[in-house]
C-alpha cells in the first residue's frame, strides 16, 4: 500500500493548498534548515491520528495549524490528505477492493478535528482501524522522525525495552 | 507476557545483529538482558565495530552510535513491516564509507518497502528515484518544487 | 542567591539575543522565566527566525535548534572566557548557509579566543589554518598525520 | 593561555604514544567514523582531572586506558601531557612566569591517577589551581562535546536553569 500522494493546506508552513506526489520506491526530501521538510513527516503523523502534540513537536494539537509569518496572517483550519495506492490490495475489510484510498483530516483553532475515508465523514478509530494489521498503527516503526535516533542511542535499558515492547 | 517478549527479544535480536553486521561491513552486535526478571528486565546494546573490542553502545563514536541505532530501528521495522517507511535524516552523523553500505541497505529493502527519505547528504540523494525539493521562498511559507541531482545539492545546501 | 542569578540572567539573555541574531542572519530571541521565584523558576528559549513568529523552541526545525543552541553556548562561554574552546561536530545539522554565518562567528571569536574543532562539514575545514587527520588504518588504534583541505575532505569521507 | 601541544599514550584508542600540535587559533581535526577525534576531546578532559567516567563516556574510571583491538593487547597505563604556551602570562601564582606550562595525568589499572605539574608530582586540586579564574573549571563551556548541543535542545526548563547557573 504505497503513499502516492499527500495534499497539505494551512499545516504548519505549508500554509497553500500543496501537493506532494510519491512515484516510486525511493523518494528523496531535500532542502535547506527549516524549510518545512520535517514538517510532511508531521503531517503523514497527524493525518493518521496522532492525538499527542508531543509527538507533532508542539505543545497544544491546534499548534499544526499555520500561525502566520511576517507576510501572512495566521489561518483557522488545517487539513492534510493522504492518497494510498492499494492495487496490491493489501487492506483488508471493506476497502480490500479500492484501488486508491484517501485519508484526510481536518482541523479547526478550538482543536476539532474532523476525519474523511474517500471523502465520506469517520470517526478517527476509523481511520486506525483501516491501517491494522498494515504496520501502521500510532507507535510503529514506519515514521522515523529526526530525533529518533538519538533517543534510541540515549536511551536507558527500562526505555530501551519499552521500544521493543512497542513494535511486538 | 514472559513468552511473548523472549519471543519478541530474540527475534529483534537476532534481525539486529545481522543487519549491524551488514550496515558496518563486518563486526558483531547484540542485545543483552539486564537481570533475570523477564518481565522487568531492561536491555542494553553490545556493540563491537570491526576491527575493535566488544563494549556497551557508550564508549562508541557519534557515527557509531548511529549506525547501531538504525541497525536495532530496521529490525524493530521489520516486526511488523509497513508498505512505506519515511526517514529523516538518520544518515546525518555518518560518514561517506557507513552512508554508502546504509544506502546499499535501504536500495535493497525497497524492493519490498517505499522509501521516503529527507536528507542532507549528496551520496543519499543519488539513492531516490526522485528528488523533491522544500523551499521557503516567501519567510515562513512552505512550498513543493521538483529538482534533479544538481538542484537538490544547491537547494539543500549540503 | 536571588540578585547573583538575576544578573547572570540578564547578561546571558543579552548576549543571547545578540548572537542569535548574528548566527541566523536576522530574527530575534530571549531566554523566558518560566515563573516567579528567582531561586526556583526554569527557563525556556524563545526563538524566532527570520521572517517567521515566536516560538518555543521545540516547533522549530533541527537545524534552527541547533543554531539556537549555539548561540546560547556561546553566550554562556563568554561570562567565563577561557583561552580556547573545543567544539565537537556543533555544525553538523547546519546547511551551507547557517554554516557560513557559524564559521564567520569563530573566526572572528578567534581573535581572542583558540578553537580547535572537530568538523565533517567542507565550509568549516576551509575556516581551519592547520588540520589535522586522524585515522585509524590498523583496526582500533589512532594515528595523527598532517593533512590540507583535499585530503581533509577525503579523509573525512564528508 | 593557548594549548600548544598534547601527548597521549594508553589513552582509549591511542595506545601508541602520540603527538598532537596546536600550532594556531583555528584548528581544525577530520577523519571518518569511530576514528578516534572525539577521544582527543575527552583526553584534553580527563588530564584537566575528570573524575567523572560518565563525562568521558565510560562506565568506569578505567575505560579510557587502551582495552585492545584485534591486532592489539589491552595495556595497563593511560597518559595524557598537556602543554600551555602561557607567553601571554594569564597564569596566576607560582607558574605565573612560566613561559610554558606542562600537566600530565598517567592511571593504571586499578583507578588511580597520578598528576604532574611540569614534571613535579602533585595533587589533582593543584591541577585545578592552576586553572583557577582561566575559564578552564571541569564544568566550564570550553569544551562542548558532541551531543552538548541536543542537551540544550532537549533540556527542560529546570536543566536549562541549571546550565546557566553553572555557567555563572
Ligand atoms: N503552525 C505553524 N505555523 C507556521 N510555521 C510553523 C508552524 N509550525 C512550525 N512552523 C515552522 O516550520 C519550520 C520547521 O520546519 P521543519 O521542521 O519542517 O524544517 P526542516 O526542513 O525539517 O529543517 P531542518 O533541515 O533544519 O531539519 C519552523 O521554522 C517553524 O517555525
Ligand atoms: N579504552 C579504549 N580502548 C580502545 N578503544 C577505545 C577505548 N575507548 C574508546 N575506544 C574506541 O574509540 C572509538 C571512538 O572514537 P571517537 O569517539 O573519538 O570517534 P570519532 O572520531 O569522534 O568518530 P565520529 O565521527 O563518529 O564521532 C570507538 O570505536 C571505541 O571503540
Ligand atoms: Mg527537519
Ligand atoms: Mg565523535
Amino acid at each position: 500500500m504505497r503513499l502516492s500522494r499527500m495534499r497539505l493546506s494551512g499545516f504548519k508552513s505549508f500554509v497553500d493548498p500543496t501537493d506532494v506526489t510519491f512515484p516510486s520506491a525511493l523518494v528523496g526530501i531535500v532542502g535547506p534548515n527549516g524549510c518545512g521538510k520535517s514538517n510532511l513527516i508531521d503531517a503523514v503523523r497527524w493525518v493518521m491520528g496522532e492525538s499527542s502534540a508531543r509527538h507533532l513537536r508542539g505543545q497544544a494539537m491546534d499548534d499544526v495549524i499555520f500561525s502566520g509569518s511576517t507576510t501572512r496572517k495566521p489561518v483557522g483550519l488545517a487539513s492534510v490528505e493522504l492518497l494510498f495506492d492499494n492495487s496490491a490490495g493489501r487492506l483488508q475489510g471493506e476497502f480490500a477492493r479500492q484501488a486508491e484510498i484517501s485519508v484526510r483530516r481536518v482541523m479547526t483553532r478550538d482543536g476539532e478535528s474532523k476525519y474523511f475515508l474517500n471523502g465520506s465523514r469517520c470517526r478517527r478509530r476509523d481511520i486506525l482501524d483501516v491501517f491494522l494489521g498494515t504496520g501502521l498503527g500510532p507507535r510503529a516503526y514506519a515514521i522515523i522522525e529526526q530525533g529518533m535516533i538519538s533517543r534510541i542511542v540515549e536511551a536507558r535499558p527500562e526505555e530501551l525495552r519499552g521500544f521493543i515492547e512497542e513494535a511486538a | 507476557t514472559r513468552g511473548r517478549f523472549r519471543e519478541t527479544f530474540d527475534t529483534v535480536n537476532q534481525r539486529f545483529a545481522e543487519r549491524f553486521t551488514r550496515l558496518f561491513g563486518g563486526g558483531e552486535a547484540y542485545l543483552r538482558l539486564c537481570g533475570d526478571d523477564l518481565l522487568e528486565a531492561g536491555v542494553e546494546l553490545m556493540s563491537r565495530p570491526p576491527g575493535k573490542r566488544i563494549s556497551t553502545l557508550s564508549l562508541l563514536s557519534g557515527g557509531e552510535k548511529a549506525l547501531t541505532a538504525v541497525a536495532l530501528v530496521f529490525a524493530l521495522f521489520s516486526l511488523n513491516p509497513a508498505p512505506f517507511c519515511m526517514l529523516d535524516e538518520v544518515d546525518a552523523p555518518l560518514d561517506e564509507a557507513n552512508v554508502g553500505r546504509f544506502c546499499a541497505m535501504v536500495a535493497d529493502m525497497a524492493q519490498q518497502v517505499q522509501f521516503i527519505f529527507i536528507t542532507h547528504n549528496k551520496a543519499t540523494m543519488e539513492l531516490a528515484s526522485q528528488l523533491t525539493g522544500v523551499t521557503m521562498r516567501e519567510p515562513g511559507v512552505s512550498r513543493i518544487v521538483a529538482v534533479d541531482l544538481d538542484e537538490a545539492v544547491r537547494l539543500a545546501g549540503a
